[in-house]
């Protein structure tokens, strides 16, 4: 996609274009219905300036998610560029939403739009931060979900980006899996 | 192709230059 001049000769560059989808749960509405494109943007400034001029994912209300895609995959299970695919995932303790959410939710951002896991941000697809009562989540979708040195390799520097500490461990969990399994039954593909 | 990659402290400046 060909950027207007304005931006190739005044901003930094992405090397990806990222739409930001916003959802609300409505139960009287389609799941999909409830899933809205906020916008897209391709450079460092536009990511800036969306980033400052929305709510922070702490203020949101129980139940609402943001997620941030490459442009062209839709933030769900179904879309081909994800079905084969899976999830980093960070779960957090409720007192965690005031101290850490809002950093750790920025420094996956900056991740994905920054490319910070070299040739295997290829395999990236977006990333999920879900608002819950009974504890938040932030989630990384690479695409394939069999590809473990991709898989393995993302899962590391996204720990290190983060700063969690070597005692943490998280998980990978393909969403083949999470999504003919209840939560708890979800089995966790790999371990960094 | 080269890729395009930035570090989260140049990410963090660019926040609020003009």
């Amino acid at each position: 996609q060909e950027l207007p001049l304005g931006e190739i000769l005044d901003k930094y560059p992405l090397q990806n274009r990222w739409a930001l989808w916003f959802f609300k749960n409505d139960k009287n509405r389609m799941w999909q219905a409830n899933l809205r494109l906020v916008t897209r943007f391709s450079t460092v400034e536009d990511f800036w300036a969306l980033y400052d001029h929305i709510k922070p994912a702490s203020k949101l209300s129980c139940g609402c998610d943001y997620s941030l895609f490459k442009d062209g995959i839709e933030p769900m299970w179904e879309d081909t560029q994800n079905k084969r695919g899976g999830r980093w995932l960070i779960t957090l303790a409720k007192q965690q939403r005031h101290s850490k959410l809002d950093c750790f939710w920025l420094d996956t951002l900056l991740c994905l739009i920054g490319e910070m896991f070299g040739d295997y941000s290829d395999e990236l697809c977006g990333a999920v931060i879900n608002i819950r009562s009974k504890g938040d989540k932030i989630a990384i979708w690479t695409r394939e979900a069999e590809n473990q040195e991709a898989v393995t390799h993302i899962g590391r520097v996204y720990k290190e980006r983060l700063g969690l500490s070597q005692e943490v461990t998280i998980g990978y969990q393909a969403h083949a899996d999470t999504a003919t399994k209840s939560n708890s039954l979800t089995k966790t593909k790999f371990v960094v | 192709g080269t890729r395009i990659i930035y570090d989260r402290k140049f990410l963090m400046e660019c926040r609020n230059s003009p």
